[in-house]
């Protein structure tokens, strides 16, 4: 049998947000589906540390102002947490 | 800055050019590059030069993909470039991804913008959470290129590293607050000049360069700010400035143009030219300007003549021009700036404040320019 995918699985903009959130905003990478927690409360908070520093409404759900900026070119060098 | 503030210990560094992007020619990456150096240069104590070979402090390339560094680029936009903190090895160097369309202009991605923005990690800057500043990570293509400066953010960062460049004594180049001991300095220093001065809601402006101190009445002390932190699209060096305050708007005014701004909005439809407020064509530019709230005339001040603007009418009145010294018997030099408080005219000339009383019709005191500043 096929497995049936999650609701929500198939949302947009959700590996985006994962590796924009791991690249830029120091989410750990620890190889779980992201898209099974994005609603836990760490995430949601990434997201809102995100929006806080990109200047948007910290609403810390992945809307379209938030996609908007995502999708515009940028540094690569990290936004926060350590640099190596 | 990076986490435990990493930069160079010396002033003087090195650059060098490893390779160059096919999509603009070679003198274009010098010119552009030597110009991101200067960016920093300008407001802090760092010198550069650049080497053709060897290892320099900072070193420049243009890469795809995979470029040696473990941090792959991705292919056409999204990360444009990525540099290092200072130090040894890799650290210091900025890479640019050659699969962006790097241009002089808006048409592509700007390689100024994204240098500066590059080079400031190179000195030990790193990301921004302000939106004006330059090293916000977003890039900004709309960006005005023709009037591009470093917002107060990116200056106070690399100068809390740096410290500011060494400063001549009637050159506020230190854009910090009050509480920093450079601009008090300067501030007192008895050679003060001003480019223009104005009120703005109760309180007093002194514009200089690209900065303005901002007195209340409320607190003893000024504080210095750089004028693109409240406005971003005003020129620096501006030549006169006035407020109308039953419009709530200050009018600035550079060469033959000049801009509105309301608190701290900057309004729509300016700049303009001066010559739309009557003034005639052989005038390319005002020393100072004053409007008296009272008579709600506004008065432009050229070399030794002025016209005289009614407020209510909205047209130059005619009559005008006259001459300064007959009108305001004792104000025979240049105008530098002037504004209107307590029922007297302030006009600045260099280092010098006259007070006027338009009454009376003569100078009543004689002052420094910076006596405003409690010096």
């Amino acid at each position: 049998y096929p497995l049936h995918s999650r609701a929500g699985d198939e949302e947009p903009g959700m590996e985006l947000l994962q590796k924009y959130l791991e690249n830029y905003y120091g989410l750990a990478k620890d190889g779980k589906q992201f898209i099974r927690k994005k609603n836990s409360s760490p995430v949601v908070k990434k997201i809102q540390e995100m929006q806080k520093f990109l200047g948007l409404e910290m609403t810390g759900k992945l809307d379209s102002s938030t996609m908007d900026v995502m999708l515009k070119p940028r540094c690569g060098v990290p936004d926060v947490g350590g640099f190596t | 800055t990076f986490p435990g503030s990493p930069k160079w210990r010396k002033n003087h560094l090195t650059y060098r050019i490893v390779d160059y992007t096919p999509d603009l020619p070679k003198e274009s990456v010098d010119s552009v590059i030597e110009k991101a150096l200067k960016v920093w240069e300008e407001v802090t104590p760092l010198t550069f030069s650049r080497l053709s070979e060897g290892e320099a402090d900072i070193m420049i390339s243009f890469a795809v993909g995979e470029h040696g560094d473990f941090v792959p680029f991705d292919g056409p936009g999204t990360v444009l470039a990525h540099a290092y903190a200072p130090g040894l090895g890799i650290n210091g160097d900025a890479h640019f991804d050659d699969d962006e369309q790097w241009t002089e202009d808006r048409t592509g991605t700007n390689l100024f913008l994204v240098a500066a923005h590059e080079l400031g990690h190179s000195l030990g800057l790193f990301h921004s959470a302000n939106t004006e500043a330059l090293m916000y990570p977003v890039y900004k293509s709309s960006t005005d290129l023709t009037r591009f400066r470093l917002s107060q953010d990116d200056v106070e960062g690399i100068q809390s590293l740096y410290g500011p460049p060494p400063a001549s004594p009637d050159v506020p180049v230190v854009p910090t607050t009050s509480s920093s001991p450079e601009p008090e300095s300067l501030m007192c220093s008895p050679a003060l000049s001003f480019d223009a001065v104005t009120t703005l809601r109760g309180e007093f402006l002194f514009f200089k360069n690209r900065h303005f101190w901002r007195k209340s009445l409320r607190s003893p002390e000024p504080s210095l700010y750089l004028i693109s932190s409240f406005w971003p699209s005003l020129p620096s060096s501006m030549d006169a400035a006035y407020e109308v305050t039953n419009r709530d708007t200050v009018f600035i005014f550079k060469g033959n143009q000049f801009w509105a701004v309301r608190g701290h909005e900057e309004q729509a439809g300016y700049p303009k030219s001066i010559h739309t407020l009557g003034l005639p064509e052989t005038v390319g530019k005002i020393d100072a300007a004053v409007s008296d709230k009272v008579k709600k005339k506004t008065y432009f001040f050229v070399e030794d003549k002025y016209w005289r603007f009614d407020e209510k009418k909205q047209s130059m009145e005619p009559g005008f021009p006259r001459k300064i010294a007959e009108d305001f018997p004792g104000v025979d030099s240049k105008v530098d700036a002037a504004f209107a408080a307590f029922g007297f005219f302030y006009f600045f000339s260099g280092s010098s404040q006259l007070e006027f009383d338009p009454n009376a019709k003569k100078v009543t005191h004689v002052l420094k320019s910076n006596t405003w500043f409690n010096c």
